[in-house]
């Protein structure tokens, strides 16, 4: 039997908005380790991985290794039922063919339940090595999107660009180009606001822009957002989750003809 | 503007 209680339900929530529209089904996988998910976009350039470990629980009951297939969308619909301070609770039995989701609110004067079916789905797992890239990049989230969002009016694809100088955006279409430089900045009165760049070598990387701009729905989990880079890899944008976990995407950068 | 490489040309399935 699984049940998993999240206080943080909005956590939930946040998690399938930041991925619905780049999946549509997927399994969900449950073990002592925790709620995980990983899964392609149907063209298989992008990959999301997703962990919530199960410290981040309340209470976390996994009997035994548990696969869920889910119809994302469908799922983020029945989460947008929940309010945004509620306790989410997953609940499934054994052999059983649905998920349980149950919402409390906070002083416990509502309690909803959704059942949801599962779906049987033929999904592909990727091992993904640890990798030293050769530049990483920690910046604030809502900076990230706001730069991928100005490009995506500009251009379809989007060059990263990490050197001493800093890490700079670039783009280029009909109407002309873009190019939008950060320079590492640590003297923030928040750590969040900081942009620390850590670099082995120079890197430059192009990416198709409308799936950058997809990660970025990601921005409400976390503050700060890290890129990792390296020549001829995709790159992986991550938005560590507090100490509960992350959603990592893993996108396949373009060559040139 | 280039080509688009696929995710799966770079991890092995498991």
């Amino acid at each position: 039997m699984l049940e998993l209680r999240l206080v943080q339900g909005s956590l939930l929530k946040k998690l399938l908005e930041a991925i619905k529209d780049l999946v549509t089904d997927a399994n969900f996988d449950c073990s002592a380790t925790g709620f995980s998910l990983q899964a392609m976009d149907s063209s298989h350039v992008a990959l999301v991985s997703l962990l919530l470990r199960s410290e981040a629980f309340e209470h976390y009951r996994c009997d035994r290794n548990i696969s869920m297939g889910l119809n994302l969308s469908n799922m983020a619909k029945v989460l947008r039922c929940s309010g945004p301070d509620d306790i989410i609770t997953l609940k499934a039995d054994d052999g059983g063919d649905s998920l349980t989701f149950m919402f409390e609110s906070p002083n416990q004067d509502k309690i909803a339940d959704f059942e949801m079916k599962l779906m049987d789905i033929d999904s592909e797992h990727l091992g993904i090595p640890d990798t030293e890239y050769q530049a990483i990049v920690r910046m604030p989230s809502a900076e990230f999107a706001r730069i991928c969002k100005d490009l995506s009016g500009i251009g379809d694809t989007i060059a990263i660009s990490v050197t001493k100088e800093g890490v700079k955006f670039s783009t280029r279409g009909d109407i002309g180009s873009a190019n939008i430089v950060c320079r590492q900045n640590t003297s923030v009165d928040k750590p969040e606001d900081a942009t620390i760049i850590e670099m082995e070598e120079p890197v430059t990387l192009t990416f198709a822009l409308r799936y950058i701009n997809s990660f970025t729905k990601a921005t409400p989990l976390s503050n700060q957002v890290t890129l990792s880079l390296s020549s001829d890899l995709p790159v992986v944008v991550e938005y560590k989750i507090a100490e509960m976990g992350y959603i990592r995407f893993y996108l396949a950068p373009k060559i040139d003809e | 503007r280039g080509v688009q490489l696929s995710i799966t040309e770079f991890y092995k399935s498991t």
